[in-house]
């Protein structure tokens, strides 16, 4: 799966996600990527994410949206993130990703899988990562 | 405000051998999708191009690179969705297209639909004038690899790319 999230100059937020699925997945299967709230969402008044994983445990929770609800809450891009990652974990046995930012452009790529590949460009800065704490 | 792009390659188990093609891809496609924005263009510009560069890598499991499903088919799934009107459009289970997220946004742009899946979403794709690519375009040898690989009756799919649970 891959993915994308961001903010313009009108403080507008938008995301998108495309993937394959899951290895071998049966013919017809359809994942957590094209379910609105699931494998992304995008709201101007909270922020927008892009979900990536196991997609069965991600639909369970609808990560997308539960994180942006956690963000409503008040909690930061960065908590939310993970908070929504940890009730996949612990509700529904799923490990996976998230990209997240929030209007002002506060942004967070959190994962509880073992790796995954993300970038992020700001003020002409780049930051990159494939492991934890990168 | 700060405009900003961020990108995801996918979470899972990254081979250490592919980890330098992985960080390149997603390095290069936030370049692009910054480049959007800094061209004045909007952040749904921004993200429809990011993943298209990535969906282009056969690097990544989107698009050209694919995992296969178990009859060895490509089947790919895509969504986009903009904050200021809430509006979306995702496609499910479509094949032979190389950039499922460019059909999900004229899903969004083109219809009152927020999404459609397989035959559907071929013919309004062929109905908008988005080429149709061969199968096997999208297949790389290392997502055949892991087909096959897969097909033996003691494999776990799920963890072979997601990693075992700590």
């Amino acid at each position: 799966t891959v993915g994308a999230v961001a903010v313009d100059s009108q403080g507008n937020v938008a995301c998108a996600t495309s993937t394959g699925g899951i290895l071998n997945k049966m013919e017809g299967r359809v994942g957590d990527t094209p379910c609105i709230g699931c494998g992304g969402y995008a709201d101007n008044m909270v922020g927008a994410v892009s979900t990536t994983g196991h997609g069965e445990a991600i639909m369970k929770v609808v990560l997308a949206k539960h994180i942006l609800y956690q963000m409503e809450q008040g909690q930061s891009v960065e908590a939310a993130s993970d908070l929504g990652l940890a009730c996949m974990k612990f509700r529904a046995a799923g490990l996976g990703g998230v990209i997240t930012v929030d209007p002002q452009g506060h942004w967070a790529a959190r994962f509880s899988s073992r790796q995954m590949a993300w970038a992020a460009a700001q003020k002409d800065t780049l930051h990159y990562g494939l492991y934890e704490g990168e | 405000m700060l405009p900003v792009v961020v990108v995801h390659g996918g979470a899972g188990h990254i081979p250490k051998e592919r980890s330098e093609l992985s960080t390149s891809g997603v390095t290069s496609a936030v370049r692009a999708g910054y480049a959007v924005l800094r061209g004045g263009g909007s952040s749904m510009d921004a993200v429809v191009e990011a993943v298209t560069y990535l969906e282009n890598n056969p690097a990544f499991n989107a698009g050209c690179g694919s995992v296969l499903n178990v009859k060895g088919d490509v089947e790919m799934d895509a969504f986009v969705m903009e904050g200021k009107t809430l509006g979306s459009g995702a496609v499910s289970a479509v094949r032979n297209i190389a950039n499922p997220i460019q059909l999900a946004r004229l899903v969004m742009d083109k219809t009152s639909h927020l999404c459609l899946t397989a035959e559907g979403a071929k013919q309004f794709a062929r109905s908008m004038g988005v080429p149709e690519v061969p199968q096997e375009s999208l297949i790389t040898e290392y997502s055949r690899m892991r087909w096959r690989k897969n097909l033996a009756p003691d494999a776990n799919p799920v963890e072979c790319q997601m990693g075992k649970m700590g």
